[in-house]
């Protein structure tokens, strides 16, 4: 579904050279629960980044569903991610001009699908995640767990195959996180591969497999 | 030094009536250090924007100092937060434009502060929360955890009496966050008190006494 191969992702900050990733190689496979935990710092976020193809690797290769990222034009690229590939970000992104619904109605409106059904699916969705009563709010008009779960519900607005989601309980109680977790193993049950970058050991307890990075590497 | 009396917080939002916080009284003292735990949405972040003097609350009054923040003018609450009271917020609104140095050199510019002993002292913030290799970093080019202690360590720029930190370890693993209590810890016994809203367990196990919310209201 995707693979990285010896990937490394460097940044040059003035004299600084920064190795967020140095030579990693994994695989994902449809109905695969895959936690990352590691350090602050040790290249998660751009591991994710990464895989979801909103990063290119300075060296190494990508291959969504076989094909290498870097022979796909930003078209295609966006294509896969919008009818594939959701993405939960460890900042959220949301829309703050948007309700809670729109947001998790946008990328179904990009995908083509009718406004009545966006409309019952984002419900769905927000109900899903325990926000049917802020349905209408803004992301400045709700919490930052409330705002994390919207995040969650937009990320699964098109039925990805695979989700990628960045620390996706690190606002969440201990209950709500809980919830997180099963509606995760729920999705994975029903055919979604998963991947999680977390600092929370019971979501990584609850995956199928974890992986530790440690300074952009995998530790063995 | 800061105290709560039947504070409430509504919004209206068109035909809707949301009470975040339904009549909460409470007492911080010096060298208090108290944590605020409870569900996602039941009014954490709201009570200690109160607390903080950032925002107002629809009835009841906050004290700072012994004086109603009512009656002090924009500009006199705004002086007594630079000069006593911290706030990490849960978004933390670092300015992206400013490097890690100059996000937590900014309030000790403001409180007039001298260059020379500005750099120092921010230096040693940062070094402290172990960002020592991070300093001319802007927000953009570190990870999620690092921004949320770039956040702490501007928080602690003017030595404040009261600290209030909202999720201060919502992005860290276990190691950095049992390292932020720590911290927390020492402080505390160097005087300063502290209020800390979390969904972190072994932090609040760590402050001086907890109390829980629950749909904005004190659980007794
Ligand atoms: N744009 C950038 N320029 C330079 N260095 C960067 C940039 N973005 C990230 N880094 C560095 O790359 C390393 C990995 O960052 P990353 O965000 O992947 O960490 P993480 O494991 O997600 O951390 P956290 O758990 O705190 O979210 C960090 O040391 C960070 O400072
Ligand atoms: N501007 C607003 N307009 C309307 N409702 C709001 C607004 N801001 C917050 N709320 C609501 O007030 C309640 C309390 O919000 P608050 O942010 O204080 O919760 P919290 O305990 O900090 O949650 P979390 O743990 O998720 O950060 C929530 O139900 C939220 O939806
Ligand atoms: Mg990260
Ligand atoms: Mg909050």
């Amino acid at each position: 579904l995707v693979e990285a191969r010896d990937v490394r992702r460097e940044y040059r900050l003035k004299g600084d050279l920064i190795e967020a990733v140095r030579g990693i190689s994994l695989e994902v496979s449809a109905g695969d629960f895959l936690a990352i935990v590691g350090p602050s710092g040790s290249g998660k976020s751009t591991l994710l980044h990464l895989l979801g193809a909103v990063d290119s690797p300075t060296s190494g290769a990508i291959y969504l569903d076989g094909s290498d990222v870097t022979v796909m034009t930003d078209a295609e690229r966006a294509r896969f991610r919008l009818e594939h590939v959701g993405l939960v970000f460890q900042r959220f992104h949301l829309l703050p001009m948007l309700t809670a619904l729109e947001n998790v109605e946008l990328p179904m409106a990009e995908a083509g699908l009718a406004r009545k059904e966006r409309e019952q699916r984002a419900k769905a969705l927000l109900t899903r995640v325990g926000l049917g009563e802020r349905l209408r709010h803004r992301p400045g008009e709700i919490s930052g767990g409330q705002r994390q779960r919207v995040a969650v519900a937009r990320a699964l607005a098109n039925r990805p195959a695979l989700l990628l989601a960045d620390e996706p309980t690190g606002e969440l109680d201990q209950s709500t996180s809980a919830e997180m977790l099963e509606l995760f193993q729920s999705l994975n049950e029903d055919g979604t591969a998963i991947v999680v970058a977390t600092h929370d050991l019971q979501l990584a307890e609850g995956a199928r497999r974890q992986m530790t990075l440690v300074d952009g590497k995998i530790r063995e």
